[in-house]
């Protein structure tokens, strides 16, 4: 089952 | 005082259409070196930035930097007012709660003002690493579409699969399966149907097709897309955003950056 990442999983708040 | 005119609203009008689903409300920040926005859906699995040039305006005045929030469907309205081939001006003055929004009609003796209110939006900004991507896939935007469109009555997901053969999207669901495959091909007299794949490794990766979709609604700004894949990072759908003048002339005065999360096994 794949699980959907969150773009902040990846990319930091500034 | 920031003023900002473009001489074919018609690319506005086409960068809210891409926008304004996704994300209701946004912040434009506006420099002197043109206007920016970045803004996450609600249920931050994609990112959308946005980049107008400021000397792809015909006029652009920043006397210093300004964040405009604004809700986005608002923004929307008020340009359907504004026709394709008007002349449209952004106007905001130095601490307003809003800006005014000018529309000039080709018959130069009818002008449109309407003014939208600001807000003040708790933005988060996210800092996008630099990277360099595995797969680089340059398509005709109306295919990537299409393929969106389709793949998506089949599932919910896409896998984007490149090869050295060229790059398969596919789709399982409970009716069955499907999958179309692109290979690379250049056309002299057709650029804009050109499939260029640039690959360092193999790669597989899965994205919601519900995201892919409300991309796709930056078709209409340019002929190609940019697809930028690299394992378990964020996909990158970049569109151009082509202001086309009278003479037929193409003009790139910015982009529309889409970045979404994979699905990843756990």
């Amino acid at each position: 089952m794949s699980k959907q990442k969150t773009i902040t999983n990846f990319f930091k708040r500034k | 005082m920031f003023e900002a005119k473009l001489d074919r609203g018609i690319v506005l009008k086409k960068i809210l259409d891409a926008i304004n689903q996704l994300v209701n409300e946004a912040s434009w920040e506006c420099t002197s070196s043109g206007m920016s926005l970045q803004a996450m859906d609600t249920s931050h699995v994609s990112l959308v930035a946005v980049n107008l040039n400021g000397d792809g305006f015909s006029k652009f005045r920043c006397d210093r930097n300004m964040v405009l929030g604004m809700n986005l469907v608002n923004l929307s309205k008020i340009l359907k007012c504004a026709g394709n081939d008007d002349k449209v001006t952004i106007k905001a003055a130095d601490g307003d709660d809003k800006i005014k929004l000018i529309f000039e009609a080709p018959n130069e003796y009818e002008v449109s003002q309407y003014e939208i209110k600001l807000m003040n939006l708790d933005a988060e900004y996210l800092g996008i690493p630099e990277t360099s991507y595995n797969v680089t896939v340059k398509m005709p935007a109306a295919k990537f579409q299409r393929i969106c469109r389709d793949l998506n009555q089949i599932g919910d997901a896409v896998t984007i699969s490149c090869t050295k053969s060229g790059v398969d999207f596919s789709a399982t669901g409970d009716l069955g399966n499907g999958s179309v495959s692109l290979s690379q091909n250049s056309s002299f007299d057709k650029p804009e149907d050109n499939v260029t794949i640039s690959m360092q490794e193999p790669l597989s990766q899965t994205f919601a097709l519900k995201y892919l979709n409300q991309f796709t609604k930056a078709t209409p700004l340019c002929s190609q897309v940019t697809l930028s894949l690299s394992p378990d990072v964020p996909l990158v759908v970049e569109y151009k955003i082509i202001e086309e003048n009278e003479e037929d002339s193409k003009n790139e005065i910015g982009h529309i950056r889409y970045y979404l999360a994979p699905k990843i096994d756990d």
